[in-house]
């Protein structure tokens, strides 16, 4: 070990294992962690290899991987507790995928939103014939909302679900080129399912948007179905792996049983059932934000981990001086620390919005959908932000690296890549901010009216009674 | 107590950034503004609000996880680590919302300085322990897959080694040569 790393080890002040024991929740679950890593990585190739591969091998290469670790997790989930998801899908959507897989996961999609999607959107019937399929990937899928024309900005979708009572089927069609789903992970050439985001009309009115679960490829030959215009979107800055798609739809009919029905219904006869709460169809994106901001705080994590490291190694001076450690001087300290802290601050706030989710998906279930606003924007301003700095924190950690950090050995580009797509997808960043902003203006007339506001807002009425800033200490 | 003031200037931002845009967009709409047009025209002050709000959350969830309860059930050295990583994130990101802050909040040359002052003697008491805290991220090599992130820290001896590693490394002289440069070098252009 490097004798610089070796006396910054020995001058710490207190237990690192305390301290990953609490960063990881406890020591079990650092335990498990631990354990699952070191299964993860038992004979993987080496990631440098992928930097030379063409695009296609990539591909290939994550599938391979992504396959092999699903059926390792599977297997330590079954050995540890059968039917529990401590460890799969948990953690293979989130942190040790990820930073497994550098050139991102094929089916990080299909774990973190199909088969959520089938599960919480689905009716129990649904989720038997096709969620349990799902999640013993006997069928893939992914989740396609985003239209190249239309991102966050759900009401603009153009994708149309038309009822047609006569067969008692849904028509699907884009009827432009900005309908064309588009980014889907693992939509390209890997899923032969796909819960398409569209317009549903019935006689010619629109009902909102709606899901509907559409059989992209044939089972058996993986061959495109009639109808279904589908591939790969081609590279991107990063993530070459995730094998990101695009979908076409002409007119393709399904049952009317593969919309998801557990909130809102069609009917037989033609008949709509709306939903109880407009927002319940944005849950899922509730948890996958949260998912989001885990994930970024763990490559800020990897990103903040080498630039520290490589800053207590690296010494540098003026000349005919001793040569000091880089970290010693206060511009790279100021550079590199602050998101030491900053990993903390994300990590904790992620595992807040996490516990939320869980409770209020347990209301959701009991009827109550009161804190449904609240954790929607509480999950997008803190995917927001923590996408957004997290991204600009490991070009920072590249920079203070210095030319090295440029190296494709050093694996800050690869980090890069994966935390700057975070800014874009699940919403993009300022579109978010603006549905959060959108939030705040009611509550902010719920200060006005003296209305009780939700409990991660109540502040706001607090403050509003102040009549200047206390005292400054 | 300090901290929680940091956290309520964040807050105290957030808060009156939400009554302004309110107050905007409600003359807005009173102006005959449709409500997407009075929406778009308060964009800028809704998406600082909304960030303002974020950053109020996470600041608070900081301070809360270090001076709460939990704090008992830590080694009063991992406390003061987690202290030093509080005061550090708090300075910071007061610092950087500076602008949106002394708007509301009304701070002397001097007390912005202290702030100055903390943030660089909270930088030195990271510094400290700033690779075991990295280490404490327990993301061992093969995570990172990085040359110069190794727990070891033999940064050069791999950079080497990877670049060895380079398909262009495996024949002495690449293809390009004869078929382009050399016929280039000797074409006395």
């Amino acid at each position: 070990v490097n004798p610089d790393l070796v006396k910054e080890r020995q001058n710490a002040t207190f237990d690192v294992d305390e301290f990953a024991s609490w960063f990881y929740g406890d020591t079990a679950l650092m335990g498990m962690k631990r354990l699952i890593t070191e299964e993860l990585y038992r004979g993987l190739d080496d990631p440098l290899d992928l930097e030379y591969m063409s695009y296609e091998d990539v591909y290939t290469a994550g599938v391979k991987q992504a396959v092999e670790s699903t059926v390792r997790m599977r297997n330590m989930q079954e050995k540890i507790n059968p039917g529990g998801t401590e460890i799969y899908p948990t953690l293979l959507s989130g942190l040790v995928g990820n930073a497994m897989m550098p050139a991102g996961n094929p089916m990080a999609v299909h774990l973190l939103m199909f088969t959520k999607a089938l599960k919480g959107q689905g009716t129990s019937e649904q989720y038997e014939r096709w969620g349990k399929r799902a999640d013993n990937f006997e069928i893939i899928g992914t989740y396609a909302q985003t239209e190249l024309g239309h991102g966050t900005y759900l009401r603009g979708l153009q994708t149309r679900a038309d009822y047609d009572r006569r067969t008692d089927e849904f028509v699907l069609h884009t009827p432009h080129i900005s309908a064309y789903k588009w980014w889907p992970g693992g939509l390209g050439h890997t899923v032969n399912y796909c819960i398409v985001v569209a317009q549903l009309y019935i006689d010619g009115e629109s009902k909102g948007i709606h899901l509907f679960l559409v059989q992209v490829r044939d089972e058996e030959t993986h061959r495109p179905l009639p109808g279904i215009d589908i591939g790969d979107i081609g590279k991107k800055i990063g993530m070459p792996g995730v094998n990101n798609g695009y979908l076409g739809l002409n007119k393709v009919r399904i049952p009317r049983i593969q919309m998801l029905m557990r909130n809102a219904q069609v009917l037989e006869d033609g008949s709509y059932v709306k939903s109880p709460v407009s927002q319940l169809n944005y849950f899922p994106m509730v948890y996958v934000r949260a998912a989001v901001a885990f994930g970024n705080t763990f490559f800020l994590a990897q990103a903040v981990t080498i630039a520290t490291r490589y800053s207590a190694v690296r010494r540098q001076s003026p000349i005919n001086e001793p040569e000091p450690q880089v970290l010693d001087h206060i511009t790279q300290q100021m550079k590199v620390l602050p998101e030491i802290a900053s990993v903390v601050a994300y990590r904790l706030a992620a595992g807040q919005v996490w516990s939320l989710y869980h409770r209020t998906a347990k209301d959701v279930n009991a009827g109550d959908y009161s804190r449904l606003p609240e954790l929607h924007a509480l999950s997008c301003t803190l995917k927001a932000a923590c996408s957004y700095d997290s991204t600009y924190a490991i070009e920072r950690m590249r920079q203070s690296c210095g030319g090295h950090g440029y190296l494709a050995a050093a694996n800050l580009g690869n980090i890069f890549g994966l935390a700057s797509a975070a800014c874009t997808y699940e919403g993009e960043n300022s579109v978010l901010y603006l549905q959060v902003g959108k939030i705040l203006l009611k509550a902010w007339g719920d200060v006005l009216a003296k209305r009780q506001l939700m409990p991660t807002m109540s502040y706001l009425g607090e403050l509003a009674a102040w009549k200047q800033f206390p005292q400054w200490t | 107590g300090s901290w929680q003031q940091l956290v309520e200037a964040l807050q105290y931002a957030a808060t009156n950034k939400t009554r302004l845009a309110h107050q905007h967009y409600t003359t807005r709409l009173g102006a005959g503004r449709t409500q997407p047009q009075a929406l778009n025209e308060t964009g800028i002050e809704l998406t600082q609000a909304a960030e303002l709000h974020g950053r109020a959350f996470v600041t608070y969830t900081f301070l809360q996880e270090v001076t709460g309860k939990a704090a008992a059930k830590r080694s009063a050295n991992l406390n003061r680590v987690l202290e030093q990583l509080l005061e550090l994130y708090l300075v910071h990101t007061v610092q950087r919302h500076m602008a949106d802050i002394l708007r509301f909040v009304p701070l002397s040359e001097q007390q912005i300085d202290d702030l100055q002052t903390r943030l660089e003697l909270v930088l030195k008491q990271v510094r400290l322990n700033a690779v075991a805290i990295v280490d404490g991220f327990d993301l061992e090599d093969r995570e990172l897959s990085s040359v110069l992130g190794s727990y070891d820290g033999n940064v050069y001896e791999r950079i080497l080694a990877s670049a060895k590693k380079s398909p262009m490394n495996k024949r002495p002289v690449p293809v390009a040569f004869e078929r382009y440069l050399k016929p280039f070098m000797r074409a006395k252009l």
